[in-house]
């Protein structure tokens, strides 16, 4: 089953 | 001081029940250029980004950058209070711990005044990087809200495939499976049932339809939606407001193992 991904791994702090 | 009159008052009201659900507690950003917000749900999964440009005020005045933290339950609940066609005024001194709401009738024969407490809310500042989309698709706002809500009793995910054919939209579970495919209609002869469909390369990502059938809380605010998607990416779902700005939604995909 596909694992749901979190925008921490997309988006970098700034 | 940071003042801003908004004619069309009940756009705020629009936006933050767009979002109130999803966020819970939020800054909001103000610079001489607008008013905006950003701020992810609890699980990091998913980021609200409105941006509302000055000029689409009647009269915006910030003389130092400022951010306000509310409480987007509190605020809802002040809005409540509006009436739908009244003008909306912002106000907060410039170290202020409260804004104040004032809502004035067409007429002006009925003015109220609901002060805020400011909350300090520590901001997680996100870059969204510029993505070169393989895939936009608009489509009529009240379509995507009604795609999400009848997959919603299939199952808890969706399959998004986009092609030059049109869009496909797949569910499955306990139920059964489902398949709603849009295709584009350039030619609908009412511009609001219009379906287009930018396509680089054929695209295909699988999304928890319980953040997409929240993003649709903001159909109230536009007559069209586009959904932006590129492999292994957030998708990008926007709501234009007319003459203001957007309000845009991202989410994170959910991929195979």
């Amino acid at each position: 089953t596909p694992m749901q991904n979190h925008l921490d791994e997309f988006f970098a702090m700034v | 001081m940071f003042e801003a009159r908004l004619v069309q008052g009940n756009l705020l009201k629009k936006v933050v029940d767009a979002v109130k659900d999803l966020v819970t507690d939020a800054n909001f950003d103000c610079s001489s250029s607008g008013f905006t917000l950003q701020a992810m749900d609890n699980s990091h999964v998913s980021l609200v980004s409105l941006s509302l440009r000055s000029d689409g005020f009647e009269h915006f005045r910030c003389d130092r950058n400022m951010s306000m933290g509310m409480s987007l339950g509190n605020l809802a609940k002040i809005l409540k209070c509006a009436g739908n066609d009244d003008i909306v005024t912002m106000k907060a001194a410039d170290d202020g711990d409260t804004v104040t709401f004032m809502f004035e009738s067409p007429k002006e024969d009925r003015v109220s005044d609901f002060e805020l407490k400011l909350m300090d809310i520590d901001s997680e500042h996100l870059g969204i990087p510029d993505t070169d989309y393989a895939a936009t698709v608009t489509l009529p706002a009240a379509e995507y809200q009604r795609i999400c809500r009848d997959l919603s009793s299939i199952g808890d995910t969706v399959v998004i495939s986009a092609t030059k054919d049109g869009v496909k939209f797949s569910s499955s579970g306990d139920v059964g499976t489902a398949n709603i495919t849009v295709r584009q209609n350039t030619t609908a002869d009412k511009k609001e049932e219009q379906v287009s469909i930018d396509l680089k390369e054929p695209v295909a990502l699988t999304f928890a339809l319980r953040y997409l059938n929240s993003f649709a809380k903001a159909t109230p605010l536009a007559s069209h939606v586009s959904l932006s998607m590129a492999r292994d990416l957030p998708v990008m779902v926007d709501y234009q407001i007319s003459d203001m700005g957007h309000l845009r939604f991202y989410l994170a995909p959910k991929i195979e193992d």
